[in-house]
């Protein structure tokens, strides 16, 4: 629906800090 | 490294409790989905602490959400 689907789902890459789910909101 | 427990989770920050559930899940999901290991965490990561917990604990479990998880991510592209 929303362009900000095209993110999703946030990738966890080892050794990164996990950024989670920011509120897609520009 | 013995096995993550709630009582160290709640130690941490929640952002960190993802990562340190993250850092124990990315390798078990990599062994049954090696292409899309990074999305499939990030999809596993919106659940449960509680559940995720369990699922490191169950392969069958972990399989069954990995199965699932796939299945989401597909429709999802399909739609794009």
């Amino acid at each position: 629906n929303g362009s900000s689907s095209v993110n999703w789902p946030p990738e966890f890459r080892p050794g990164e800090p996990w950024k989670g789910y920011p509120n897609i909101d520009p | 490294q013995g096995p993550l427990t709630a009582t160290m989770l709640s130690s941490a920050s929640p952002e960190e409790q993802k990562e340190m559930l993250g850092e124990r899940l990315f390798p078990l999901v990599r062994s049954i989905q090696p292409t899309k290991a990074s999305k499939i965490t990030g999809m596993l990561l919106e659940l449960d602490n509680s559940e995720l917990l369990h699922m490191l604990e169950s392969p069958e479990s972990l399989r069954s959400m990995v199965d699932e998880a796939i299945g989401v991510l597909q429709a999802h592209q399909a739609e794009e």
